[in-house]
């Protein structure tokens, strides 16, 4: 990681934040959520508060813009440059600015939140059925009143599930018009105008006006975009216009055809040849939450990493089950220190706008029958062959609690941890704890060490059990032990296994495959054979040498789910049998499943 | 046979980025990021391979590339991905 020069940081832990506009590509409650999940990635790992405010001057002033947005550090249309932000300091230190010729969505495509209908604010399903007919965008078919609307499950015919589609003819956004729908045709100028316009503004945002003059009345707002809107090109935020002419072909959806790039486009009028009004034809998108993270990850002092998996790299990638990567964590910590520990990472149902807008009239489909609530999916009961499965491990006698009140939740760390019959166990000070994801029991514990292994010391350092011959074989000082059911043998020193005197304990085991455990002492690994009890020749070797990017001080190494652990403080890093660390998460909360 | 037909390529009015040459484009983003100045890129009139190559390690090390110092196919997929407009080196 790296800080800016100076180690420029906030002098006060308890920030403010300001959102001065919002991008017509989303719902507001979508970005205000983004926005609040993209500081929880800072402050679960640090000291720091994030307090939106909605006045006055903020710590951090977030506001989209296209172009030169007015600090001299223009954006460059769509694609290319997303954002950018200033570090630490007064006035426009710590602003964000987010480009709005990029299409904002949550990563995976245009985000259609639903308002008024029947489904309490849900996305549109696209593709949808109506009256036998299938459609991939919100529709004006079977109403009288232009109000664009889509079904939010399949079919509408089956399930009668509707809402109603971002349109100006519904609402507006900001402006003074407390979100009024736009009044067509209304008067700006001494001009009449039956749209949304950019006219007398600079910045290339559609608004309309409130009431049927602006001259007189001055009540304006600013139009969502539909989901048929072009991203940048010369017509930011309009409707695509089907069919449209252009080099005197007809086109009937969007097109690569003219570019080079393989980017497809559609015309925003019914004649580009004549007209030259152009844009981008929705795609992916950015996902605002990703890019938000990293933007304040520069508010908060951090400068760009040059780990590819950090979120302060400075291209955009999408992640779906985003964790924030130990380079980030390390980076801020360094800046604000540690805070009082990760907290859960619980999605946060996003919410809806019922609240703020309650239609004079519901507006409702004009078609058919009145919308009756019909399950979305057919009911079926969720039985599956697993269910009746039985289960290939051994039959297993469950040791009683010791003390059901001592949670496993509660332990800071874990003297091993490691997967036994496909569960996974957690040792601690002679108790252990047991989770499995396969039963779906939660964890059960703690249990006595002693009861179920008669002979190990309190405290073990590492243990892992056979897959060929299920024994399970415990580490701790220089000793280990070997057990098969209650049996034991032990116990026995770690040199009789190869492991010279210079090694450190046992930290963490790894089945490879039959017959193959590899041990982990420090920063070092040794392969053992089981069957000969021995460790292999070439042997220790540097745990870097295959296991990049995961701590080299790793308090414990498990594999679990055929997939290899390796933890440090609260966090695990998991890496792929191919060796690519591919999720880092927390012991107790991702492992664990705590509350 | 209308594979073989030549497509047009059309200039979009208001397209701010157009799709520059793979050496300007080089020239542009070593010195929007911070790996090149305005004087080194004036300066560069006799010695332009070498300082190239030179900005372009800086850039590849920094970003975890392959250090060739070439402007390759994984250098010029860097330099059109999308990313921050936060300088990589520099203020």
């Amino acid at each position: 990681f790296l800080t800016f020069e100076g180690d420029l940081k906030w002098d006060h832990t308890d920030l403010t934040y300001r959102v001065m506009n919002y991008s017509p590509d989303l719902d507001k409650a979508v970005i205000d959520d983004a926005f609040k999940r993209a500081f929880k990635v800072w402050s679960d790992v640090t000291p720091l508060t994030f307090t939106q405010i909605y006045s006055g001057e903020a710590d951090i002033i977030i506001m989209f813009g296209s172009g030169e947005h007015g600090d001299g550090y223009p954006f460059d249309g769509k694609d290319g440059l997303l954002a950018h932000a200033f570090p630490p300091g007064q006035g426009i230190q710590g602003d964000a600015h987010f480009d709005d010729d990029e299409l904002w969505t949550l990563g995976t495509g245009i985000v259609v939140k639903t308002r008024y209908g029947n489904a309490d604010g849900a996305d549109c399903h696209f593709p949808f059925i109506f009256e036998g007919r299938s459609y991939s965008r919100c529709i004006t078919e079977g109403r009288r009143d232009g109000l664009p609307w889509c079904s939010t499950t399949a079919s509408y015919d089956r399930d009668k599930k509707y809402g109603f589609c971002p349109s100006e003819l519904l609402y507006t956004n900001g402006g003074n018009s407390d979100g009024s729908p736009c009044i067509f045709p209304f008067v700006f100028e001494g001009k009449s105008y039956d749209a949304c316009t950019t006219d007398g503004r600079s910045d290339g945002y559609r608004w309309c006006a409130t009431t049927a003059s602006f001259d007189q009345d001055k009540k304006y707002g600013f139009c969502p975009n539909r989901d048929t809107a072009v991203i940048g090109g010369n017509s930011q935020g309009d409707p695509c216009v089907f069919p449209f002419i252009f080099l005197g072909q007809s086109y009937s959806s969007c097109t690569s055809q003219g570019r080079h790039d393989g980017k497809l486009w559609c015309a925003t009028t019914s004649n580009y040849d004549t007209d030259k009004k152009w844009g981008f034809c929705p795609d992916r998108g950015y996902s605002i939450f990703l890019v938000a993270a990293h933007e304040f990850g520069h508010s908060l002092g951090l400068d760009h990493s040059s780990v590819r998996e950090a979120l302060m790299y400075p291209m955009y990638s999408y992640v779906q089950d985003f964790q924030l990567h130990p380079d980030d964590v390390q980076g801020i910590q360094f800046l604000y220190g540690h805070g009082s520990g990760p907290k859960p990472t619980t999605p946060r149902p996003v919410p809806t706008e019922e609240s703020q807008l309650i239609p004079t009239e519901g507006p409702q489909p004009m078609p058919t029958e009145e919308p009756q609530p019909i399950p979305t999916e057919a009911g079926s009961t969720f039985t599956t062959e697993e269910d009746e499965e039985e289960g290939t491990l051994e039959p297993t006698t469950k040791p009683i609690p010791v003390d059901p009140s001592q949670d496993a939740c509660m332990e800071k760390s874990f003297d091993a941890i490691t997967e036994i019959n496909g569960e996974l166990h957690f040792f601690k000070d002679g108790k252990y704890w047991t989770y499995s994801s396969y039963w779906n029991s939660g964890i059960q514990g703690a249990f006595s060490v002693a009861n179920t292994w008669p002979g190990l010391p309190a405290v073990i350092d590492a243990t892992f059990q056979d897959v060929l011959t299920k024994r399970v074989f415990f580490f701790a000082g220089r000793q280990f032990w070997v057990f098969s059911g209650k049996s034991m043998l032990g116990p026995r020193s770690i040199e009789k296994l190869g492991i010279g005197r210079g090694a450190g304990r046992i930290t963490g085991a790894l089945q490879r495959g039959r017959g193959k455990v590899l041990l982990f002492s420090g920063e070092k690994y040794w392969r053992l054979d089981v069957k000969i009890q021995r460790v292999d020749k070439g042997y220790p070797r540097a745990t870097d040498d295959i296991f990049t990017g995961v701590p080299l001080d790793a308090r414990n190494v498990f594999l679990y789910q055929d997939k290899y652990h390796f933890c440090q403080g609260s966090f695990y890093w998991r890496v792929t049998p191919r060796y690519q660390v591919d999720r880092v998460g927390y012991i107790k909360y991702d492992l664990l499943q705590c509350p | 046979p209308l594979q073989s037909k030549q497509q047009a390529v059309v200039t979009f009015p208001g397209e701010l980025v157009t799709r520059l040459p793979d050496l300007e484009l080089a020239e542009s983003y070593l010195l929007r990021f911070g790996y090149t100045t305005a004087v080194e890129v004036g300066a560069r009139m006799g010695s332009k391979h070498e300082s190239l190559a030179k900005a372009l390690r800086k850039m590849q090390k920094h970003l975890g590339l392959e250090e060739t110092g070439e402007l390759d196919a994984d250098t010029l997929e860097a330099m059109r991905a999308p990313r921050c407009g936060v300088p990589d080196v520099g203020t």
